[in-house]
C-alpha cells in the first residue's frame, strides 16, 4: 500500500507540475507533511505563479487557488484514465487569461477523450467543438447545438 | 466509450416529454441563463451511471424521488387563481403555462459509444437505461434488457465508465478542493490510487 | 425580543422581495418555519424567477441560488444603513442578464451610500462611475485609476 | 462618513512603499486579474477597522504578523543561486526582481469623510490608523493622536462605522449564504437586529 502510494504520489506530482506549467507558465509542486510516514501527515498545494514567489495555496488569491486546485484535479485525472470527462462551471473565478489557458488546455485534451464543459463565459464557449444553448420556456428546459466554425474569434 | 446520446424523459426540468442531446468526441461546452438547466444535464449522466445520492444529485426534499419532473402545479393554480381575479389577461398569460400533469416516473438513456470495443459487449453502441418511479423502484437496463443494480454496477466498472477518480466534477467542486486542509488533499490522492 | 426579530422580520421580508424584484422581475419572500415560536424554526429562502414556479433556495440552480442570497443581504443591509458597503466578487456565478442587473442596482444606490465592488466581469466595470485596475509586478501589488466616461458602452 | 482615501505601508502584497488608493463617493469598481491584490484591499480596510481574526484577514500562517508584506526572501535566493547556475540571464532578470528586506511593520491609515458630521469628531475628515509590528504589537491612532484598541472601537460603534451588518462582503460569501440551513439563516438575521 505505501508502494503503491509513494507510486502515485510521485506521478500525480510529476503531472500537476507540468499541468500547472502549461496553464500558468509558473511552478507547482505538492509537498508531504511527514515524508518518513505518508499516511500520517497532509499534503501541502504549492505554487509559484510567473514572476511571483511561491505561496502554499492557504496564503494565495481566490482565483490563484482555485487555478491550482483546477491542475491538481486535471493531474489526479491522469492517474486514472475515463474516456470521457465532466467540468460544471470550472472556470468560475478564473480571470481572462487563466480561462483563455484552461480553454486551450481543454481543447488539445479533447483529442484524447471527451470532454463536456458547463461554462458561462465566452472564452470557453469560443474555443469548443460544439455548443450546447441551454434555456428554459415556462420552467421547462430546451436545447439547441451549434456547431462552432473554426474561424469563429472570441470578441 | 464516449458519450454519444443522452435521453431523459420527466427528470428535473426537462419536463415530462422525451428530449435527446447527441454529443461529439471532442470538446462540448453546454452554456446557457442562470437556472437553464445545465448542471441537470450532469446530474442525469450521473442517475443513469447508477448515483443514488439525492445530495450529489440535488433531488429536491433529499429524495429521490425528487427528481421525477415537478410543475409545482399547485403553485401554479394557487396563483392563476390570484391572477384570474385580476380579471381575463391573468388567464391568457396563464394559459401558455400550462404545465402538465406531474410524470409518476423519470428516464434517463445514456448511449455509450463502443466502437473501440473496450466495453465487453459486442455492438457499436451500448445503451444504459434507468427509471425511478415515483414509489421508489429503480429499474434497470443494458441494451434493452432488463438487469439490476448491482450487474450495472459490475458492468461500469469493468468498462472503466463508473464515476470515480474525479472524472466528474461538480459546480463549485474546484473551489471546495482548493480549501481541503492537508489531510483531506492526501486523502483525496489516497481515494483514487 | 420577540417583538423587535419580528418587526425586523418583517421589514426585512418586504426589502427581499422588493430588492429580488428589482434584480429579476420575479417574486421573493421569506417564510418561518414556526411561526409562533419564531426561534425555534428556521427561516425558509423562497424564490420564483420569472415565469418559473416556485422553489425553496436549496431545490435552486447555483447562480439561483446565488442572486436570491444577494437579494436577502441587500435587503438585510437596509435594515442597519451603513456609510459604505464592499462587495468581492459577489457576481461570480451570476449570468449576463443578473450581472447586468445588479450593476445597475448598484448604481442606483450608490447615490445614498458609498459602494466598492470587487469584480472580473465587464458588465459590472462599465455600469460604475470610477474602476481601479489592480496589477502584480513581482508579487507586489499596484493600482491605476481610471474615471468612467459617461458614453461608454460595454463591449 | 464614506471611505475618501486608504494608504497601506507594508501591508501584504502592497510592498513595502507607501501605496495611496482614493475613492469617490458613489461607486467604485476594483478589477484585475487573479491574485492581483484586489481582496487584500478589502482586508487592509476591515483591518484598519479593528478586525482581528486571522482567518478573516486571510493572514498567512494564520497569524496576524502574516499580514507584514513578505518578499519571500528565502525562496527568490534559492531560486537566484539556481538561476544563476544557468549563467549570465538568469541575473538580469532576477535583479529586476530585488525585493526589499521585509519590513517589521504594517500600517494602514483610512480616512473618512466627515463633512456631514455624523461622526462626533469636529473635523471634515477623520483618519483611523493602525500599526502591527512584527513582534504583535499594535497601536491605534485617532486623527494622528495615539488611541487604544477599545477606544477606537467605542468610537466606531458611535459612529456606525464598525463592519457590523453585513456591509462588507467577502469573497465566496454569497455563495456560503446561499448554502446556509434554515437555522443558520434566522440566526444572521437575530445578529443583525
Ligand atoms: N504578507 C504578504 N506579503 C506578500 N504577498 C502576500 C501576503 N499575503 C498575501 N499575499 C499575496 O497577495 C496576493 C493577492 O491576493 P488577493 O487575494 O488580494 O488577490 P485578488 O486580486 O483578490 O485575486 P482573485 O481574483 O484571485 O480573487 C496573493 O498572490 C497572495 O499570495
Ligand atoms: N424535479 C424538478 N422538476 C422541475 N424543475 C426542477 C426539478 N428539480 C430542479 N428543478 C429546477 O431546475 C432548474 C435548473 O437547474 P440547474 O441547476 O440545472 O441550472 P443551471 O443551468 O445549472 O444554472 P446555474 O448557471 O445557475 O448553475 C432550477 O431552476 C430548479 O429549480
Ligand atoms: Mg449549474
Ligand atoms: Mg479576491
Amino acid at each position: 500500500k505505501r508502494k503503491v502510494f509513494g507510486a502515485a504520489f510521485a506521478t500525480i506530482n510529476n503531472e500537476f507540475a507540468g499541468t500547472f506549467k502549461t496553464l500558468t507558465d509558473g511552478q507547482a509542486w505538492l509537498e508531504l507533511e511527514n515524508k518518513e510516514e505518508m499516511f500520517t501527515g497532509g499534503i501541502y498545494m504549492m505554487a509559484s505563479f510567473r514572476g511571483k514567489p511561491a505561496w502554499e495555496s492557504s496564503s494565495m488569491s481566490g482565483g490563484e487557488k482555485s487555478v491550482t486546485a483546477v491542475a491538481l484535479i486535471l493531474a489526479i485525472q491522469k492517474v486514472n484514465p475515463h474516456p470521457f470527462y465532466l467540468f460544471d462551471e470550472i472556470d468560475q473565478n478564473l480571470d481572462q487569461a487563466n480561462s483563455q489557458s484552461l480553454a486551450s488546455f481543454f481543447k488539445e485534451r479533447s483529442s484524447q477523450a471527451q470532454i463536456i464543459v458547463v461554462s458561462l463565459k465566452d472564452t470557453m464557449v469560443a474555443g469548443s467543438g460544439v455548443a450546447y444553448g441551454v434555456y428554459n420556456v415556462a420552467g421547462i428546459s430546451r436545447i439547441v447545438r451549434a456547431k462552432m466554425e473554426v474561424q469563429v474569434k472570441s470578441g | 466509450g464516449y458519450i454519444r446520446r443522452l435521453e431523459v424523459k420527466g427528470f428535473k426540468s426537462f419536463g415530462p416529454r422525451a428530449l435527446t442531446i447527441t454529443f461529439e468526441q471532442g470538446l462540448n461546452v453546454v452554456t446557457g441563463p442562470n437556472g437553464s438547466g445545465k448542471s441537470n444535464i450532469a446530474d442525469a449522466i450521473l442517475f443513469a451511471l447508477g448515483e443514488n445520492s439525492p445530495r450529489v444529485l440535488r433531488a429536491a426534499q433529499g429524495r429521490l424521488t425528487g427528481l421525477i419532473y415537478d410543475p409545482k402545479r399547485e403553485a401554479v393554480e394557487a396563483r392563476r387563481a390570484a391572477e384570474g381575479a385580476e380579471g381575463e389577461a391573468g388567464e391568457g398569460a396563464a394559459r401558455s403555462f400550462s404545465p402538465e400533469d406531474r410524470p409518476t416516473s423519470c428516464k434517463v438513456s445514456l448511449q455509450i459509444d463502443n466502437a473501440d470495443r473496450k466495453i465487453p459487449v459486442d455492438s457499436d453502441l451500448v445503451t444504459l437505461t434507468r427509471e425511478l418511479k415515483n414509489n421508489g423502484e429503480n429499474s434497470y437496463y443494458l441494451n434493452g434488457k432488463k438487469s439490476t443494480k448491482s450487474m450495472i454496477a459490475d458492468f461500469l466498472e469493468v468498462s472503466g465508465l463508473s464515476p470515480s477518480g474525479l472524472n466528474v466534477i461538480p459546480q463549485g467542486a474546484a473551489t471546495r478542493v482548493a480549501d481541503l486542509t492537508p489531510d483531506e488533499k492526501r486523502k483525496m490522492i489516497e481515494d483514487v490510487v
